[in-house]
């Protein structure tokens, strides 16, 4: 079973089509192994991009680098699945 | 809500215990459900497509799927609610009554059962086919880039490791293929409707060009109609457009293929995104996505009802 300890998702607000394009550059970077949940697609809407642990600093100095604002959606994304798993053997026992 | 078994909707289940739950909900409403079969997956997995008929011969019909995608857990299970929902409808609520009284409707609640089943097994991220690349230790295609419409343009990977490698040929997904080959030798489809998430869209064809569909006012206005359904019941604003204008260039999609096929009523579902969770929403979330997301599909449904092509 794959475990994502660590790893977090970002939600991602580009003000203008130069940092949707730096998000695309971002996402050309395959060593990264970034999965995006919402690609960079037009300044409307927000990217959502799941970052593995490894990479995690990287991305947010890139980020941070280029002023691109970022806020956490999932801290760790792990504890997530562990609570979606709960739940679900918890209502198989009820 | 009065049943002879146990299902809790509001969870999320294996495949195996929504395949059962098929079974039930076609025993229990036999009178206008029926299940039928329409192939198998890579990995031979039957895909099941419950039928909603109260009678006639090759009627016009709604066809909706869910779980393309197979991460996006929310859909498969709001395809649940939604077959129970038509089913213990059917006889009460006068607008379901009166459709399938006029057509049929098929719906497939796990279109990709490989996906769906590796995300309960191994890896909870999984979104494509697991079906095996040649030459490539990656696997799957990703099942939305794979549909013979604008097949191999911009919008999809030509790297099977990439997450939306759209396969070496159009139709080379037996879960893609088993869909046309439905449709096709159904031959009276009128609408296509599939569910994926998140992000709340509610789009019409096309992706794989910027061009505006030749029905685009009917579809723009039917599809902002459905969204304010949506909104009426938690206020889930949902954007309206097409996939192309909405989130950006996509070849290969399902709906365009299936406009294309001559299907007008063709659209796809973002479901709601608590802005906490993306694809993962809590299971505390499924049934009332699936009571908003109704309201939106019920409204397509009355416009295909009372508008015949």
């Amino acid at each position: 079973l794959e475990t994502f300890v660590g790893d977090q998702v970002l939600r991602i607000k580009t003000r203008n089509e130069e940092e949707v394009k730096k998000l695309q550059l971002l996402e050309s970077l395959e060593h990264l192994e970034l999965d995006f949940w919402i690609n960079p697609s037009t300044p409307a809407l927000p990217v959502d991009v799941r970052i593995p642990a490894n990479s995690v600093q990287a991305v947010k100095a890139f980020l941070e680098s280029h002023g691109i604002e970022y806020s956490i959606l999932i801290e760790d994304l792990q504890v997530v699945l562990d609570k979606e798993k709960q739940d679900m053997a918890c209502s198989q026992q009820k | 809500e009065r049943s002879s078994n146990s299902f809790n909707y509001g969870t999320y289940h294996s495949l195996d215990s929504i395949y059962a739950e098929l079974d039930h909900l076609a025993s229990e409403y036999s009178n206008i459900v029926s299940k039928l079969q329409i192939g198998k997956s890579y990995e031979k997995r039957p895909l099941y497509v419950l039928k909603f008929s109260t009678g006639g011969s090759n009627r016009p019909a709604i066809w909706i799927d869910a779980g393309i995608h197979s991460r996006e857990w929310v859909t498969q299970a709001s395809a649940v609610w939604i077959a129970k929902k038509i089913a213990s409808d059917y006889g009460k609520d006068l607008s379901i009554t009166s459709l399938l009284n006029k057509m049929d409707i098929f719906l497939l609640p796990v279109t990709n059962p490989d996906g769906y089943v590796f995300t309960h097994t191994t890896n909870r991220m999984w979104r494509k086919t697991r079906s095996k690349n040649q030459g490539s230790p990656c696997v799957g295609v990703d099942p939305n880039r794979n549909w013979d419409a604008g097949f191999g343009g911009p919008g999809a990977s030509s790297n099977p490791c990439s997450d939306s490698y759209r396969g070496p040929s159009a139709n080379s997904e037996v879960e893609v293929k088993s869909v046309v080959n439905f449709i096709k030798n159904h031959g009276n489809i009128q609408a296509f409707l599939t569910f994926h998430s998140y992000s709340q869209l509610l789009m019409y064809p096309y992706g794989y060009k910027c061009t505006e569909p030749a029905d685009y006012a009917e579809l723009d206005a039917l599809g902002r109609a459905a969204a304010s359904s949506i909104r009426s019941l938690y206020g889930t604003t949902f954007t309206v457009g097409s996939i192309c204008s909405t989130i950006y260039q996509a070849s290969g999609g399902s709906i365009d293929w299936s406009y294309d096929y001559g299907i007008k009523y063709s659209f796809a579902f973002e479901l709601r995104d608590t802005g906490r969770y993306g694809f993962l929403l809590p299971a505390s979330q499924i049934i009332p996505t699936a009571e908003e997301t109704w309201l939106g599909l019920k409204k397509i449904m009355e416009h295909v009802r009372d508008n015949p092509y």
